[in-house]
């Protein structure tokens, strides 16, 4: 039935399925799902891409038992404060992040399994006011957070272990930054988007502020999501949960803008607007590689493919509801789709 | 806008920018 409720939708005459439903998760004991990932995980010296799931007041995790089903290893209870989202941190392992808060992101914490004494446990990366979190290579996070007046924007490292080493400082720009993109191509080069529709450049090594690029007035809010550097571009793909529709270019959901970063000038590449004809808005999406999907405002999915600017899946409401979030797995995981009652389901993506 | 329109372009813009910076 799963199936049926949820096949996709093709667009422009596509004649195979480019996203197929491959299995579901359900938590019995949990109503809402907060954020979906998957992470690698090592147990009796077998290495597995797990699927962990959030509630507001606790995350599990899930392993492959056979081939689509999954069982439930643990849940880490969480305290009062609610879970916000997962922080996925690349290339590591039995390690999972995640922000805690209400309105915004009041904690950052670490889930893990110590092999020391054979437990799960978790531990407290950072508190403050935070605005902003992403996982970085080399098992690095970066946040902006603010206290009165200053803004810190502050990487920290772990150990293999997850225990937290030393932070770096980044040098912040005056307005929040509200969003972070490692930049493919360039060692040490870290770009964000900030309250006032800038582009900020920083070198993670030294945690200079190179560059500040202002994005346009017509499309407020922009959320960066990736970031290259192609033959002296920097290609920087950006979200527009709150731009206007218009006739050259429909409703833009995701963008990519090239901009040279020794004179701060730019230009669209590609818009990757929502389907023709299809109400709504986008809600909130994730980029990963050239594919793109965001929830919409009607409670579907939309996949694009980036650099044919086309919407090449869309995964309807269905009679169970609409969709809440969606994720792209790691390591060809396929997509990760979230309902509001709990249920997350995996489709294939080819 | 065209390419011309973004201005000289140049391979090394993380470095070069990087060396102009203040520390």
């Amino acid at each position: 039935n799963e199936a049926e409720q949820s096949t996709p939708v093709l667009f422009d005459g596509l004649t195979e399925e480019n996203l197929q439903f491959v299995s579901k998760l359900k938590d019995s004991s949990s109503s809402c799902a907060v954020d979906v990932s998957t992470v690698w995980w090592e147990a009796a010296g077998c290495r597995e891409l797990c699927v962990v799931t959030a509630c507001e007041n606790s995350v599990s995790l899930w392993k492959p038992l056979a081939p689509d089903h999954w069982g439930k290893v643990y849940t880490w209870q969480l305290g009062e404060i609610p879970v916000i989202q997962i922080i996925p941190l690349l290339d590591t392992c039995n390690l999972i992040c995640i922000a805690l808060g209400n309105l915004e992101i009041g904690e950052i914490r670490l889930l893990l399994y110590s092999s020391e004494n054979d437990s799960f446990k978790q531990s407290l990366v950072k508190t403050g006011n935070i605005k902003a979190v992403l996982g970085l290579k080399d098992r690095r996070l970066v946040s902006s957070s603010r206290s009165m007046q200053e803004q810190e924007v502050e990487v920290v490292s772990f150990s293999e272990t997850g225990r937290s080493k030393h932070g770096q400082t980044l040098m912040p720009p005056e307005e929040t930054v509200l969003a972070f993109a490692e930049v493919e191509g360039v060692k040490d080069a870290l770009v964000g988007t900030t309250a006032v529709n800038s582009i900020v450049v920083w070198n993670l090594k030294t945690g200079q502020l190179l560059k500040k690029m202002h994005v346009g007035y017509s499309y407020p809010a922009s959320i960066c999501h990736r970031a290259y550097s192609d033959s002296g571009l920097l290609f920087v793909v950006l979200s527009h949960p709150h731009a206007k529709e218009s006739e050259s270019c429909g409703n833009p959901a995701f963008r990519v803008i090239a901009f040279n970063p020794k004179t701060a000038r730019s230009t669209g590449v590609i818009f990757s607007s929502l389907p023709p004809g299809h109400a709504g808005r986008y809600v909130e999406g994730e980029v990963k590689d050239a594919l793109a999907a965001a929830v919409l405002s009607s409670g579907a999915i939309a996949v694009w493919d980036l650099l044919l600017g086309r919407c090449t899946a869309l995964l309807p409401p269905g009679p169970a509801g609409g969709w809440a979030l969606v994720r792209w797995g790691a390591a060809g995981a396929g997509l990760l789709a979230g309902r509001g009652d709990g249920s997350v389901c995996l489709y294939r993506y080819a | 806008c065209s390419d011309s329109d973004l201005g000289p372009i140049s391979l090394n813009w993380f470095e070069e920018l990087s060396s102009e910076a203040p520390p």
